[in-house]
């Protein structure tokens, strides 16, 4: 564990938390992209079965169970408690296009061939790309409230934090993961973007949205 | 890169 693992751990936190609370607090997912949520359920499902298998630290089991916990709570109140007011005809990015070619892509570049090895490589590569259905909706609609985009610079402050963590660790104690490396790499370019925008309106106290 | 080592990280 190093300063920035759990600033980024912390910062991943804040990110679904805040997405939680908005939708709790303002009772609208309105602007939300429930796929985008759907694909993060999935990802800490296939990426935290080793819950079942292994105890890597108290730290480590309470994390990941909140993590899941938030995350199936959030689609629960996108598509259940909340649903007429979920936004669906904005949120139109077809989920199968990021699935299969994820699905293929673990199965021929992995660590090693064993169930849960290459459940773990899809959820790495899932995550990389799920924002996708949100940032593909906000390109839609023009814009978005600001309490979303501050979920989403969290979101993307966590895998910003977790590549000076793996920098750390490689130099410290010459660790290195490729796989997660380069899709934490790729998942934090699709943010740059945002962070742009973000830095550039949303902390001037503006809204932000996105020329016609 | 490792294979038989748990995933520690989140």
């Amino acid at each position: 564990m190093n300063i920035f693992r759990l600033t980024g751990d912390l910062s991943h936190l804040a990110a679904i938390i805040i997405l939680l609370l908005k939708i709790w607090k303002t009772r609208s997912c309105a602007g939300i992209s429930g796929k985008s949520q759907i694909l993060f359920a999935l990802v800490f499902t296939t990426r935290y079965l080793d819950l079942l298998t292994s105890f890597i630290s108290f730290y480590n089991t309470i994390m990941k169970l909140i993590y899941i916990g938030c995350a199936y709570a959030t689609v629960y109140l996108i598509y259940m408690k909340f649903k007429a007011t979920y936004d669906g005809n904005h949120d139109s990015f077809r989920l199968e296009f990021l699935v299969v070619p994820v699905g293929g892509l673990a199965c021929l570049v992995n660590h090693d061939f064993s169930f849960l090895e290459i459940l773990w490589t899809f959820s790495i590569y899932l995550e990389s790309v799920a924002i996708l259905p949100q940032l593909f909706m906000i390109s839609k609609t023009g814009e978005a409230e600001t309490i979303t985009t501050h979920y989403l610079f969290f979101l993307g402050l966590y895998r910003a934090l977790y590549l000076f963590n793996w920098i750390w660790r490689f130099y410290f104690e010459g660790f290195f993961d490729m796989i997660a490396i380069v899709a934490g790499v790729v998942q934090t370019i699709l943010y740059c973007d945002f962070f742009y925008l973000y830095v550039t309106k949303v902390l001037k106290g503006k809204k932000l949205s996105l020329p016609a | 890169m490792r294979v038989d080592e748990v995933h520690d990280e989140l």
